[in-house]
């Protein structure tokens, strides 16, 4: 990507963005890891609310009552009691943030609740008893279960081992250097520092990320990792000042059991799978090595380098590898190994060429979730290949659980495949949220 | 009470306090199921 921009600050609103483009966004409740999700079906059109009046010239803060007359993810479309059908002074709120309360809220904290200066009601109380009995409000928790869903168990100097983004094929020593909503910059524990103390090599990824385990994680299923360069100092960094502590298996999520019998992944076998390199190409690939605990190396044929070091590992439960004949059944494009016409390709006869078997169906993870996302849905995503950028995106096709991405105002070779449940996607108003800075579509809107 | 997945709703008085006064209401509100 050329440049990096703060959404904010180059004048990124997703309200009108969303009206603009006339689409729908993503509802928090298809995001099992964000805060709030769970909550999320007592949010609906035609809740109350108590929120910052902004149509008043009195100096101190106050507040008035709201209808939610749209969602956007955490975003709401309020309309200000009073003002009817009179859709000139609705505002877009984000329901994450502090300034909207449950009704009642104001009267509990002493504040006096205001009407919008251009509204006149001859007898408020009446009008507002006819409006509100009966009405529902937001959970009077609301606040309280998002900050306690934004608790992270990891903090600055946390060890993990993480994939070594400049040699996929193997894992690296890093340290927890911030956490925002739940995302975590990594250094890695060598990585070197630069001339004004700056690290040389970082890694983002959420913690719930498939690419970071705990320390021994590695020597448990047999993966490679980067020994630690014992000569590189890092102790003038922050993260690497205080006394480390190695994070340990409960700190991550658990993965799915696969039974690794007989009748398991085995080496040569022929699969379909994410490149990860390409996020969004699905090519034809191979097993490369069977490691412990349900995971595999897996290389993508044709282009490999030939020592290994760009294979990857997958965990025999990922969305991201696929049985033999999964594109052709979905309509989605594959990519061949070079040489091999896409238009003339066929399994049976790759299969024969190679001497190799296809994995079994059934080894594959390939539940449908029911989701609810749809083609057209806006959402924030991590842009996979630098992912300290979350960026505005379209949900571009959904095929069973994977969605096809597409970063707005990009080129479509930009687009990634990601699991419906990947923990790199965000409803619109997460960033506002957490604090994390959004890249906002690029060119003309 | 009416449910959703976890939590209830459950009618409640609130307080209003305006300019020109206070009085309650009855609204509904969810909770944690208990």
């Amino acid at each position: 990507r050329p440049f990096v921009q703060d959404a904010t600050l180059a004048g990124f609103d997703w309200g009108s963005y969303l009206e603009k483009s006339g689409l729908l966004a993503a509802p928090v409740s298809c995001f099992r890891h964000v805060p709030l999700c769970a909550q999320w079906e007592d949010v609906y059109v035609g809740l109350k609310v108590e929120v910052l009046n902004t149509h008043t010239a009195l100096p101190s803060k106050v507040y008035w009552i709201a209808t939610v007359v749209q969602l956007a993810g955490y975003k709401a479309l309020l309309r200000y009691e009073g003002f009817e059908d009179d859709d000139r002074h609705d505002l877009w709120c984000n329901l994450g943030t502090a300034d909207v309360h449950p009704i009642g809220w104001c009267a509990v904290n002493n504040k006096p609740l205001v009407p919008p200066q251009e509204v006149h009601q001859q007898d408020w109380k009446s009008y507002l008893m006819e409006r509100l009995v009966g009405a529902h409000t937001i959970p009077v928790d609301f606040h309280v279960k998002m900050a306690d869903s934004l608790r992270c168990p990891f903090r600055q100097g946390v060890r993990v081992e993480v994939v070594d983004r400049s040699q996929v094929s193997r894992t690296r020593l890093a340290v927890v250097d911030t956490v925002i909503g739940g995302r975590l910059r990594l250094l890695y524990e060598d990585a070197g520092l630069g001339p004004s103390g700056e690290v040389l090599s970082d890694f983002w990824c959420h913690m719930q990320s498939p690419l970071v385990h705990h320390v021994g994680w590695s020597e448990t299923v047999d993966h490679s990792i980067k020994e630690t360069d014992t000569n590189v100092n890092m102790g003038s960094h922050p993260a690497f000042r205080r006394v480390h502590q190695n994070s340990v298996p409960d700190q991550f999520k658990k993965l799915r059991t696969v039974y690794m019998g007989a009748t398991f992944f085995k080496e040569g076998m022929k699969i379909e799978a994410i490149d990860p390199l390409n996020l969004g190409n699905i090519c034809v690939a191979s097993v490369r090595k069977v490691l412990l605990d349900g995971y595999i190396m897996v290389g993508i044929d044709g282009v490999e380098i030939g020592d290994g070091s760009d294979w990857f590992c997958y965990h025999a439960s990922s969305h991201a590898i696929l049985p033999v004949g999964y594109c052709e059944n979905n309509d989605i494009p594959l990519t061949v190994p070079p040489g091999y016409d896409q238009a003339t390709f066929t399994w049976p006869v790759y299969l024969e060429e190679t001497g190799a078997v296809a994995a079994p169906q059934r080894l594959f993870n390939t539940d449908d979730v029911g989701h609810g996302f749809t083609s057209g849905m806006k959402l924030e995503a991590v842009d996979l290949m630098e992912p300290r950028l979350v960026c505005v995106a379209t949900v571009r096709r959904c095929v069973g659980r994977l969605l096809l991405l597409h970063f707005d105002g990009w080129e479509p070779e930009f687009d990634q495949w990601v699991d419906c449940q990947s923990p790199e996607i965000y409803p619109v108003g997460w960033c506002e949220i957490t604090g994390y800075q959004l890249q906002p579509p690029i060119g003309p809107e | 009470a009416a449910e959703s997945s976890g939590r209830k709703w459950e009618q409640k008085q609130v307080q209003i306090k305006t300019l020109e006064g206070e009085f309650s209401v009855t609204m509904w509100a969810s909770d944690d199921k208990k």
